[in-house]
């Protein structure tokens, strides 16, 4: 596998999870679904429950007209009618001391991940990211099953009659956007934007890997003399003593394709 | 001069922070916010090889030069801004988010950002009540030269001030928001065009909350003698 990251944006299913029968690991194992299966459908990540509900037609618009009124609130429906697996396949064959991570930029709210059958948890927050080293678990010919459950805010509150600025302000119990619950400037969010909302990649490393590089400029002699100070996090995930070679190198684009190094 | 390596052991299973020596530039190209000048943009990589392996790891980010303060003005009560020195008068938009249902694409940030910058707009204050926007939304205000103000998961409406009034005490678990607001700012910290975090719309979030973002965020003491002769 070449050193890396690649997205995991297309070719995604996802069904409701109370007309799902079978278990993350069946679903990951024995009974991977297939776009033909029913209630499986094609799903829209990054994107929300409502989003791939949308994009299928299994519900109108909720910016046209009323429609957002033929919507079943998750406040009417309970938490379970907006809680939906994901389901995709992905190819990768690591070489020696590979390592991958599997990375979700961030998803709302919570949820459970099963690859080829192993289960691992992505904890509660909207704005967080999650990175699971999953070196371990990939399929020996390279053919990866996963599932995501996506569980709604703990707290999707309800709308009052009278709706109002973030309705009954209950989703402010969480770390979740707040306009959800309807605003002046926006109707009420039926689904309160549950699902894989954004970035799903997976990344190849080899032994070592850089975590976070934080960039600061500091300034001198009226901006003539700049510094460019750069600290990253560096994990040796191999069993023996990394002897490494670090570099750092600053291009910018001068006109057409010449570059200073 | 813009081509530095290090060489390091580390341990099996460790996890360690390092900081490069600084590099020195001379008279580099600023990044300006737009209307005062070019958003030069530098391409950062750093690369890691490890012996007998190869090249294990690589990042890269576009980085701008740019020094940005901003602070009360005692006659006004407004916050006053200054980008590389020079005063900015701010011509800001609000931003909620691209899409309500959370369709957000490259291509949309790019068309509604630029369309910011060409109604001569040099801020994008991001709302409370909305997303802490994602990188692609900040990689086009680095290209575009919008300055963005970024709030925190804090509202007036819902947190304390609204009707009826509701969560005093901001979200149920505190330890959860400041891991989202960690993280996040580790997710966005690199970008030119980040100007401001605000804890808040309309609201201060709660003082252990407001305390612990203030401390994690202010200047690091190395760089407050920046920018003397």
């Amino acid at each position: 596998a070449e050193i890396g990251k690649t997205k995991l944006d297309s070719g995604w299913l996802a069904a409701r999870s109370t007309e799902i029968q079978l278990t993350g690991t069946q679903l990951t194992t024995t009974h991977p679904p297939t776009k033909s299966t029913a209630p499986w459908m094609e799903a829209a990540v990054p994107g929300t429950v409502l989003g791939t509900l949308v994009k299928n037609k299994v519900v109108p618009d909720p910016f046209y007209g009323l429609e957002n009124e033929t919507i079943v609130d998750i406040a009417d429906s309970g938490r379970e009618f907006y809680t939906f697996w994901f389901f995709t396949t992905f190819q990768c064959k690591l070489l020696g001391e590979q390592q991958l991570d599997l990375n979700f930029r961030a998803i709302n709210y919570s949820g459970e991940l099963y690859l080829n059958g192993h289960k691992k948890v992505l904890p509660k927050g909207m704005f967080r990211r999650h990175s699971l080293d999953v070196t371990d678990i990939l399929h020996p010919d390279g053919q990866n099953l996963l599932a995501v459950l996506i569980h709604p805010p703990d707290h999707p509150g309800r709308i009052p009659p009278e709706g109002g600025q973030g309705g009954d302000h209950e989703i402010g119990k969480d770390v979740a956007t707040q306009y959800v619950e309807g605003w002046d400037w926006m109707a009420p969010i039926r689904d309160r934007n549950t699902g894989i909302w954004d970035e799903v990649s997976i990344s190849v490393t080899g032994p070592v890997k850089i975590i976070d590089p934080h960039l600061v400029s500091s300034f001198f002699d009226n901006y003539k003399r700049v510094y460019l100070h750069a600290t990253t996090e560096f994990e040796n995930r191999s069993k023996w003593v990394a002897e490494c070679s670090l570099n750092i190198q600053v291009t910018t684009e001068l006109e057409g394709d010449v570059c200073l190094v | 001069e813009h081509l530095q390596t290090q060489h390091m052991l580390i341990h099996p299973g460790a996890r360690v922070q390092y900081t490069f020596p600084q590099l020195f530039f001379y008279k580099p190209n600023l990044w300006w916010p737009n209307g005062m000048g070019k958003q030069a943009l530098y391409n950062v990589q750093i690369s890691v090889e490890v012996k007998g392996y190869g090249k294990s790891d690589s990042w890269s980010h576009l980085f701008g030069f740019r020094k940005i303060e901003s602070y009360i003005d005692n006659a006004t009560g407004g916050r006053l801004f200054k980008v590389n020195g020079q005063p900015i008068f701010i011509r800001g938009g609000n931003w909620i988010l691209s899409d309500g249902l959370l369709r957000l694409s490259k291509e949309r940030y790019r068309t509604d950002i630029k369309f910011h910058a060409d109604m001569n707009l040099n801020m994008i204050r991001c709302w409370a009540g909305g997303l802490a926007e994602r990188p692609e939304f900040y990689h086009y205000c680095d290209i575009y030269g919008l300055l963005v103000w970024q709030e925190f998961w804090i509202t007036g409406d819902v947190d304390g001030r609204g009707i009826p009034v509701s969560n005093p005490n901001g979200p149920l678990d505190h330890d959860l928001f400041m891991l989202c607001a960690r993280d996040t700012v580790k997710l966005l910290r690199n970008h030119a065009s980040l100007a401001l975090w605000v804890g808040g719309n309309e609201q201060v979030p709660p003082k252990d909350l407001n305390d612990a973002l203030k401390n994690d965020l202010k200047l690091h003491p190395y760089f407050e003698s920046s920018g003397e002769t």
